[in-house]
């Protein structure tokens, strides 16, 4: 129900002025998703995975993550997209760990990093904080996730 | 050592809020295009600690049409909460402005308080125009803040931003091939189940709901059977057979966290 307390404390005038927002006068009330934007959007590419080679050739850092209890865009439904990468495996697959507890199960492939995360939902800092913060930070450290 | 410009950007204090804070933030709109009249709004929450040294994270959510600061901003990864009756802001302890500044930007134009002067803008939205857009604004923004040029730039999102963020991606690194030192010192980037390809991801999908449990066999194998994902319309069977799995096999669940309580 989080998106609701949102929908009240961005509507109210003294937060949009201490946010320097709205300043236009805009003619529709804030709103967390825009339902004109979804139903008229025109170009959306079929599939993501050539920009993911060529990014990957050019040497960027890549991670995907997933909660492992989300019906909308499962594990499964990006395991299934990745595979058709045809990545090599650098390190395989194994659990990985927040503090005593394992946190999901991660493979790193040459160029990308997969990780699961244990009870996540779609919104995968909302429902593992803690679990998130370790992913974030072992992405910024370009390690790998702890095996312990 | 503010500029004219990021002093009226600075958040002084936001209603609710705990009362000490060991950031600066900033928010207010870019223009990205003057023709039509587009603006974007973001909101940069600095590191709580040596922001100066810390690397800059940008953030976008889904949709398409939702990449708003109810989310990433609000719900995950920035440094408060909303309390419930919205009038009152707890701090969240795994903010990610511990490890790094958080850009959150509402995009495209139309999302949240970011707004088009071009009414028509609103109705002819698409993947494109949106990675040009969010392209501009951080060439634009990072001229208001100068500090954080050639700094270490990550991207981060969920959902539809699996689309949001590669894309930006390749348009910053088209856009870096240009320059002997690119301005925007882009990294990497970090994606959380996200949208990836249309024909996989719906296979999987269908996966995921059987192995757990979620829909019967024969349901299922009729999904299986009538629909070709691969197509670029799906058919009325599939559709029929879908939304039978949906509405009567599902059931009254959140499906974006299948053990959650629905939101009454």
């Amino acid at each position: 129900c989080t998106e609701n307390y949102a929908e009240k404390y961005f509507n109210r005038p003294e937060v949009q002025k201490a946010m320097h927002a709205n300043v236009t006068g805009i003619p529709y009330k804030w709103t967390a998703c825009s339902d004109v934007l979804i139903r008229n959007w025109k170009d959306s590419e079929d599939s993501m995975l050539p920009t993911y080679k060529e990014l990957i050739a050019a040497g960027l850092r890549i991670w995907l993550f997933s909660g492992d209890t989300d019906s909308i865009v499962p594990v499964t439904a990006t395991r299934f997209s990745l595979s058709h990468l045809n990545l090599p495996v650098k390190t395989k697959w194994y659990p990985w760990y927040s503090g005593t507890q394992v946190g999901g199960w991660t493979e790193v492939y040459k160029g990308l990093t997969f990780a699961t995360v244990r009870g996540a939902g779609h919104e995968v800092p909302l429902f593992r904080p803690k679990e998130a913060f370790i992913l974030f930070k072992s992405f910024l450290a370009g390690k790998e996730l702890p095996k312990s | 050592g503010l500029t004219k410009q990021q002093k009226l950007d600075r958040i002084s204090a936001l209603p609710g809020q705990p009362r000490e804070l060991t950031f600066s933030h900033f928010s207010g709109y870019v223009t990205v295009n003057e023709e039509h009249g587009r603006a974007l709004f973001y909101w940069l929450t600095e590191a709580a600690t040596s922001a100066q040294n810390k690397p800059l994270l940008l953030w976008l959510n889904g949709g398409p049409g939702c990449s708003s600061v109810a989310y990433g901003a609000s719900e995950e990864i920035g440094p408060f909460r909303i309390n419930k009756t919205g009038l009152s802001l707890y701090p969240n302890k795994h903010s990610w402005n511990r490890e790094a500044n958080i850009i959150f930007l509402e995009s495209p134009a139309g999302v949240g308080f970011s707004y088009t002067n071009t009414s028509s803008n609103l109705k002819d939205s698409g993947d494109k125009r949106t990675a040009q857009d969010a392209l501009i604004f951080l060439i634009r923004w990072m001229s208001r803040f100068p500090q954080y040029k050639f700094r270490d730039f990550y991207i981060a999102g969920e959902s539809y931003a699996g689309h949001y963020v590669p894309q930006l991606a390749k348009r910053i690194h088209d856009h870096n091939k240009a320059s002997s030192r690119p301005v925007i010192n882009l990294k990497g980037f970090i994606v959380g189940n996200a949208v990836t390809d249309f024909n996989y991801d719906s296979i999987g999908t269908i996966m995921f709901w059987w192995s757990h449990a979620m829909i019967s066999d024969s349901t299922y194998h009729k999904i299986i059977k009538t629909c070709n994902f691969s197509d670029e319309n799906t058919s009325t069977k599939c559709n029929e057979v879908v939304n039978y799995a949906s509405n009567h096999e599902l059931g009254d669940i959140d499906q974006y966290s299948i053990y959650t309580r629905t939101c009454m």
